[in-house]
């Protein structure tokens, strides 16, 4: 989902 | 991961490293913004306290916790340090910073994925990194200070963010499913005030180059 799409991101 | 995130979270990391070392090594912190320093802190602090509920891998957690403590670092040196707290131009660095954090809280509420503390404050750190640089943009752009390692320290981030970008269309294009609007926009935004400061360095360089020609 878009809410968790970025989460690995820094 | 790939390798445009890879080079992008290095060039990050770089950036902070480049700044504590020109201010270790030069024990002056001239022509820093603090200000951009202390919103880069609220930035990481609120973005990254899934460190408390989430685990992702060595590899984030090292990293989340590396920008945590290099940026409270920083604020130490500039507040603090004997030295280096007296080089801090006080005057210059006058950007109100609540015309930007309060607009970002008010967004991240309006804005987000889902209405929950840990969401909105992710939510609030993606806005607010996109506009924390504008302090030290002007404050470069008032001191006309343009110190060679605070300039690369700036092309560093700008230079991080535009290999993010190329990490979101790399994502986009190889993942199926990973789309991220609020996080695309907020980062097209903060690479577009790079630009608009790469063109004013440019710019004034040459300026400089024409200046120190022989007549």
């Amino acid at each position: 989902s878009a809410k968790s799409a970025a989460k690995d991101e820094l | 991961m790939n390798i445009f995130r890879f080079a992008g979270d290095m060039t990050h990391l770089c950036s902070i490293v480049v700044l504590l070392l020109k201010i270790e090594a030069t024990k002056s912190c001239a022509g820093v913004s603090l200000r951009t320093q202390e919103l880069y802190a609220v930035v990481f602090v609120s973005r990254y306290l899934d460190l408390f509920f989430t685990f992702i891998s060595v590899y984030n957690t090292v990293m989340k916790v590396f920008f945590i403590t290099s940026s409270f670092c920083i604020i130490w040196y500039m507040r603090h340090h004997r030295i280096v707290s007296q080089t801090y131009d006080r005057e210059q660095d006058t950007f109100r910073v609540a015309f930007l954090v309060v607009p970002c809280i008010f967004l991240a509420l309006l804005v987000n994925h889902e209405f929950s503390m840990v969401e909105v404050l992710w939510t609030f750190s993606i806005y607010l990194e996109s506009v924390a640089i504008l302090p030290q943009l002007i404050l470069l752009q008032r001191t006309f200070n343009v110190d060679t390692l605070t300039s690369n320290y700036v092309f560093l981030l700008g230079a991080y963010r535009a290999l993010y970008i190329l990490n979101w269309l790399y994502r986009y294009f190889t993942e199926p499913g990973y789309s991220q609007w609020i996080v695309w926009s907020s980062g097209t935004l903060q690479t577009a005030i790079y630009c608009d400061f790469f063109y004013y360095y440019v710019v004034s360089w040459r300026k400089n180059e024409r200046l120190s020609l022989p007549s």
